[in-house]
């Protein structure tokens, strides 16, 4: 029987942050590895700790290829993202099982045509409170980002009470908490 | 085209041993 592993229209790179304040905040990030194969996702996934067993201030980060995991990067610095933002006691319920989802809709391409606009994904482990959002590329790209907002809303099976919102990059990284304002909402 | 795998497809290959 012939066997061969199952590709990703994409490769993959998985990054890990650990906040140590003794390092700047590029030296805190670091490369785990790449992947473009069903297959060698799963051997990963399964490789590595549960985002809900990680301390506080860690970060992981799925981006396509050739993507940093920051505002600065060019492919994210005109885009913004869809934000979860978990209640405390989320982390040992639903933290790991929405993570796991993200994941998927990335790999998988799950917004059709509009997957070319995701850049990535990433989970931030905070003591007051997780956060996990899909960055995408344009934030003036309302037709993408609306589909991707709906989609990603439907595969982590938020009830249509849950109102999440994205934000551009450009206005995050110039305001913060209350003043931060959704360019959209799905 | 592109390839685009549904979330009930990934999920088969969670406990599937590696293959070489």
């Amino acid at each position: 029987e012939h066997i061969t592993k199952h590709p990703l229209q994409n490769r993959w790179a998985l990054w890990f942050f650990k906040n140590d304040k003794s390092k700047t905040w590029q030296d805190n990030l670091q490369l785990v590895t790449k992947f473009d194969t069903v297959e060698d996702f799963w051997a990963l996934y399964s490789h590595i700790q549960l985002a809900s067993k990680l301390t506080s201030g860690c970060d992981y980060s799925l981006f396509k290829d050739g993507i940093e995991p920051m505002w600065e990067d060019n492919w994210n610095k005109c885009g913004g993202r869809w934000l979860i933002t978990l209640a405390k006691q989320q982390r040992h319920t639903e933290l790991d099982r929405f993570w796991l989802e993200t994941l998927l809709c990335l790999i998988g391409e799950m917004f059709s045509d509009y997957s070319d606009d995701v850049c990535g994904a990433v989970i931030n482990i905070r003591t007051k409170g997780d956060k996990i959002a899909i960055w995408t590329r344009e934030a003036e790209n309302q037709d993408a980002v609306i589909h991707i907002g709906r989609i990603y809303k439907e595969h982590l099976g938020l009830s249509s009470k849950v109102v999440i919102g994205y934000q551009a990059h450009a206005d995050t990284a110039t305001k913060s908490g209350s003043l931060m304002k959704n360019k959209f909402v799905v | 085209g592109k390839k685009q795998y549904g979330r009930e497809f990934l999920l088969d290959f969670q406990f599937m041993p590696a293959c070489v």
